[in-house]
């Protein structure tokens, strides 16, 4: 595994994160379920809890957009870049944004399913960077796997853990 | 799950599509180091970072195999120590 550094990471460890958005790729609800139990992937196993917010500014701001949607890092259209998330910071700091050119899905292989792409990118949220290690969620490669029987890899808590402990029911 | 075409051959095109590919996630730029002026080219010294991270063979030079994993779908944050 690998950080952006050990002081990009959250000091808080409640954290909040908020939709701004909606793909039309799927309902509202599958959206909202699939960010959800991305960012549960991250919480199971360190201190770190999310709570959804629906106004303001939130830690991390979640967005779907095509080609330049305001941070200097245009997407590609169809397939190529899927997504892409900052590092632990104030403002843009934290936050993913989706390539909406992408067909995202909740479930099915017939596109990208949303949960594998959000939980790598909350990975990054959090002060994650690529890993080399090929069966890892934070490899900078897309994999379809399924999203009702997924488990964090080894590499990845090895790596989150790194940044912020172990889980505390404290 | 993900259907990636067999590249048979490494186009004109593909070189094109390498070189943005190495600015993009590995920091690939025109400035000419210590490696460029021992006359090792930039863009080998990319590929062969490249091949590295994602456990190819190293041959700094533009393969099929290379090409192939350079078109799978993926995050759009760099890679290796260009993250930081």
């Amino acid at each position: 595994f690998s950080t952006f550094g050990s002081n990009l990471k959250w000091e808080e460890k409640s954290l909040t994160y908020r939709i701004e958005n909606y793909t039309p790729d799927m309902s509202t609800s599958e959206v909202n379920d699939s960010i959800e139990k991305a960012l549960e992937v991250w919480a199971k196993v360190t201190p770190l809890r999310f709570t959804r917010v629906y106004t303001g500014t939130a830690d991390i701001m979640i967005s779907f957009g095509r080609q330049s949607h305001g941070d200097y890092y245009p997407f590609d259209g169809r397939d190529g870049t899927l997504a892409h998330a900052f590092a632990p910071a104030p403002g843009i700091g934290g936050d993913a944004h989706f390539d909406d050119d992408e067909t995202f899905t909740f479930r099915s292989n017939a596109g990208y399913v949303l949960f594998m792409v959000a939980a790598h990118e909350f990975g990054h949220s959090l002060g994650l960077s690529h890993s080399d290690d090929p069966g890892a969620l934070m490899y900078p490669v897309y994999t379809y796997r399924n999203p009702d029987t997924f488990v964090l890899p080894r590499d990845d808590v090895n790596g989150i853990q790194s940044l912020y402990g172990y889980y505390s029911t404290v | 799950a993900v259907y990636c075409e067999p590249v048979s051959e490494v186009t004109v095109q593909d070189e094109g599509f390498a070189e943005s590919y190495l600015k993009k996630f590995f920091n690939l730029t025109e400035e000419r180091g210590p490696s460029s002026r021992r006359g090792i080219s930039p863009v080998k010294k990319k590929l062969s970072e490249m091949q590295r991270f994602y456990g190819l063979q190293i041959t700094g030079a533009l393969d099929t195999d290379t090409i192939a994993m350079m078109k799978k779908p993926r995050c759009g944050v760099p890679d290796g120590n260009i993250a930081r």
